[in-house]
């Protein structure tokens, strides 16, 4: 879940 | 943003441009691992196709490009500028040994089957044994020029900085995504044993050379 906001990491 | 992921991205930064540094001032790439930096920019290229996707901050796009250039800029010095001088006789390790493997294993286990998602997992389980070729140029070597070697405590320390910004988001934010957090554990693990000798050796003014 929450997978998204992974792609504010770099 | 928190401190723990800041202080990571000023590390990869730092780890970077001490890279570039010691290529540049030495006019040299002796030591330097070219299928660790070919790896890096295959990372890059392979995460941060979602610059082109959707925008997140004016922070996020910025990093994203430095990373993306800094790593292509590594390599024109490595095979192009300063070719003569990357010691291919000790960069031996086979990539294809952990590309394919990787990339096998991004198809397998990834959070969503489409194109990016795939790709974009696959960049998180490259990075995190990409480092290999380099350890393993050192342990074939038994050395590592101090500047080389505070490029790879610099470049170890972010993802384990990483680990402590997982710790805080999953805590105050609710948020964990196991395959960051698992791929970031192999990631720092496999930099054990160096941090050990840096701070051992490199810290107490030494060279970092491996007990014989």
């Amino acid at each position: 879940a929450c997978r998204k906001k992974a792609k504010d990491e770099l | 943003m928190n401190v723990f992921r800041l202080t990571g991205d000023i590390a990869h930064l730092l780890a970077i441009i001490l890279l570039l540094m010691k290529i540049w001032k030495t006019r040299s790439c002796a030591g330097v691992s070219g299928k660790s930096q070919m790896m890096f920019a295959l990372v890059f290229t392979t995460r941060y196709l979602d610059l082109i996707t959707n925008f997140i901050s004016l922070y996020n796009t910025t990093m994203k490009m430095i990373f993306i250039a800094s790593s292509y800029g590594t390599l024109y010095l490595m095979f192009l500028k300063f070719r003569a001088t990357y010691d291919s006789n000790h960069d031996t390790f086979r990539m294809e040994f952990l590309v394919v493997p990787v990339a096998g294993l991004s198809f397998l286990v990834n959070h969503d089957f489409s194109p990016l998602e795939i790709l974009w997992t696959f960049s998180i389980y490259l990075e995190s044994v990409a480092i290999l070729p380099q350890l393993f140029m050192i342990s074939k070597t038994g050395e590592a020029e101090t500047i080389t070697s505070h490029y790879l405590f610099a470049l170890g320390s972010y993802r384990a900085l990483y680990i402590l910004n997982w710790v805080y988001r999953f805590y105050f934010e609710g948020f964990f995504d196991l395959i960051a957090v698992v791929a970031g554990c192999v990631q720092t693990v496999l930099y054990c044993d160096f941090f050990y000798l840096y701070i051992t050796k490199v810290w107490k003014g030494k060279k970092l050379t491996l007990p014989a």
